[in-house]
């Protein structure tokens, strides 16, 4: 189960917002393609880029909140989190996707697509991490 | 094209989920 509360969004998401990879780039966050991710963990010492796969969507503990389960990277290890409905996650070749598009456009005005099971999504974890 | 300077940069790893497959099970 998730360990922790569903986290109000931050104000990255919000249309507009400026970005600055790994190379020192700076991008609109809508404008963010799959390639800024995986070059930015490329040049990254510390991060790593992972496929993380979503298995189930489940009703939250609250209302307006959802329990992702990914399985995530290689070994396709369970991972839960718990997020607002309009929390937007990046999926690989598709761009941000959310559980409500709706919710997300009207709160942040970030064109999201819908989040599925079965979407692979960047995610992140340390280098050296087994 | 884009002016830095008066608004909030964030970085990148900001907008993606940290899933670390470290935790116990």
């Amino acid at each position: 189960a998730p360990s922790s509360s569903p986290v109000a969004l931050p104000p990255f998401f919000m249309r507009g917002s400026i970005i600055q990879l790994a190379d020192g780039e700076l991008k609109r966050v809508e404008d963010l393609k799959t390639e800024d991710f995986i070059h930015s963990a490329e040049i990254s010492s510390e991060l790593k880029i992972d496929s993380s796969t979503v298995e189930r969507i489940d009703d939250g503990q609250t209302p307006n909140a959802v329990v992702i389960q990914f399985a995530v990277g290689e070994l396709k290890a369970q991972v839960c989190v718990e997020v607002l409905l309009e929390y937007p996650f990046f999926v690989f070749g598709q761009g941000w996707s959310s559980c409500s598009p709706d919710r997300t456009t009207r709160l942040f005005e970030l064109s999201c697509a819908k989040l599925c099971v079965g979407d692979v999504c960047v995610s992140l974890t340390l280098r050296g991490l087994r | 094209n884009v002016e830095p300077r008066s608004v909030p940069v964030f970085p990148w790893h900001s907008l993606v989920p940290f899933l670390a497959p470290t935790q116990s099970d």
